[in-house]
């Protein structure tokens, strides 16, 4: 485990506890996409599906274990909780699922490492990942304003798809094979969506104003 | 030599 990993691994647990805090102390998830969030779910499902079958470490198991438990219970939060739900934008947030599960399914079942049902399940959950942020980004530029907590759960986010490319570039100088094509490519698609938010959130950091996103 | 590692990343 090297330090850009760990840093990825941390910013990414940290993007899940600001989402829960919003939702949880503030019973609001005004501004999130409850799309981006049962593609994660489904994402994190579909890519552990190896938790009892290969013990890599207590670290790993634990962190899928967490990964797996927020992602499911933000989803329940966002359908069922009887406050947190009012607060969902249901008319803005109109993203099809099946847009982008589908052609990742596809896509899983002609370029694989293997063609099992284990594999094509991870290189789904590959691939669907870099495209999950959609919906998301999409919310994002129709309500334009964005609270603080939506606003640093996006970043984190992107932060820990960055430090993921920084931790490829590391082990693939420091361990003897190793090559993930499939990884990289998807991983790499997935950070430059974020690059227009970035630019948009470090020019209002930098100037000291609120998020707000062009139309 | 082992090119089917483990997957160890989240």
């Amino acid at each position: 485990m090297n330090i850009f990993r760990l840093a990825g691994d941390m910013t990414h647990l940290m993007s899940v506890i600001v989402l829960l805090l919003k939702i949880h102390t503030i019973k609001s998830c005004a501004g999130i996409s409850l799309k981006t969030q049962e593609l994660y779910a489904l994402v994190f499902a579909t890519r552990y599906l190896d938790i009892f079958t290969d013990f890599i470490s207590l670290y790993n198991t634990i962190m899928k274990l967490i990964f797996l438990a927020s992602s499911f219970s933000i989803v329940w939060y966002m359908r069922q909780h009887k406050i947190v739900r009012r607060s969902y934008d249901k008319d803005q947030d109109t993203f099809r699922h099946l847009f982008l599960i589908l052609p990742c399914l596809l896509l899983a079942l002609f370029i694989n490492e293997k063609f099992t049902f284990k594999e094509v399940m991870w290189t789904f959950s590959l691939f669907l990942e870099a495209v999950a942020i959609l919906p998301q980004l999409v919310l994002l530029q129709r309500t334009r304003n964005i609270d603080n907590l939506t606003g640093q759960y996006v970043f984190l986010l992107g932060a820990y798809r960055a430090l993921y490319i920084l931790n490829w570039i590391y082990r693939y100088f420091t361990e003897p094979h190793y090559v993930h094509w499939i990884t990289w490519i998807s991983g790499l698609v997935q950070t430059l969506l974020y690059a227009d938010f970035f630019y948009y959130y470090f020019n209002s950091w930098k100037n000291n104003v609120k998020l707000q996103l062009p139309a | 030599e082992c090119f089917y590692e483990p997957k160890d990343e989240l």
